[in-house]
């Protein structure tokens, strides 16, 4: 599980980066 | 040639984004609707098959994702490659990623 927290939280900021 | 997508301004990843390409009346009518399976229908700057893909992601409440698997059996039409090629697309986009291990998913933007 915290692998899946992780995972996460860095597509969450390659999302923010793909998208700014 | 990698396919871009268009950052959209105001930050919303949803799918109120689509950009429809709009082809002139009175044209055989209906000429684009037929094309299926490849990756030239550029939805928000994704493929139709990487579009299915992201919205089973997107549509599965588990914690801990769906599995490639469970994609394949839910997308029959589309090629495992094809299939792993989308997810590989979604996950280096940021719209989802991968959870126990490296053959489920999940998305960034379902919450």
């Amino acid at each position: 599980l915290d692998r899946i927290a992780r995972n996460k939280r860095a597509a969450l900021e390659k999302l923010a980066s793909a998208q700014s | 040639s990698k396919p871009q997508t268009m950052p959209g301004l105001g930050g919303g990843v949803g799918a109120n984004n689509t950009l429809m390409p709009h082809q002139g009346p009175g044209i055989t009518g209906g000429s684009y609707a037929g094309a299926g399976g490849n990756h030239m229908m550029a939805v928000n700057g994704l493929s139709a098959s990487q579009n299915q893909v992201l919205s089973l992601i997107k549509g599965c409440p588990d914690q801990q994702g769906i599995s490639l698997q469970d994609l394949k059996q839910r997308l029959s039409g589309i090629s495992l490659a094809v299939i792993k090629q989308a997810v590989e697309f979604l996950s280096n986009e940021g719209h989802i990623f991968s959870t126990i291990d490296e053959d489920h998913f999940k998305s960034t933007d379902s919450e």
